[in-house]
């Protein structure tokens, strides 16, 4: 399947960053 | 940290699988592209997690997803 960047996908946080 | 394998992920709930993937991409990602890292790692965690898997074992192949996917959120930032 090829890639198709989706300027609307979520942004990803992850879990080892403080929250705020 | 050890490289996640195939049978780490599999080993994993589905909803955490993209989670786990999204924290091994996302500060390889944040080497390139600090100020967007959180969007494009987003961007990326569309792709297959097969696919997720190898990239993290290929950084020429990850470079390459994430700069298309730098690409096409900045051309739709000059858009807006």
């Amino acid at each position: 399947k090829p890639f198709v960047p989706n300027v609307h996908a979520a942004e990803f946080v992850p879990s080892f960053l403080p929250k705020g | 940290q050890e490289p996640l394998t195939a049978s780490m992920l599999a080993a994993a709930p589905l909803k955490e699988q993209k989670q786990l993937l999204g924290e091994r991409l996302y500060p390889l990602i944040q080497m390139l592209h600090p100020v967007v890292a959180g969007k494009i790692t987003g961007m990326l965690l569309e792709i297959d997690n097969s696919e997720l898997l190898h990239m993290l074992e290929s950084p020429e192949s990850l470079h390459a997803k994430v700069e298309e996917a730098v690409a096409v959120l900045q051309a739709h930032q000059a858009k807006e």
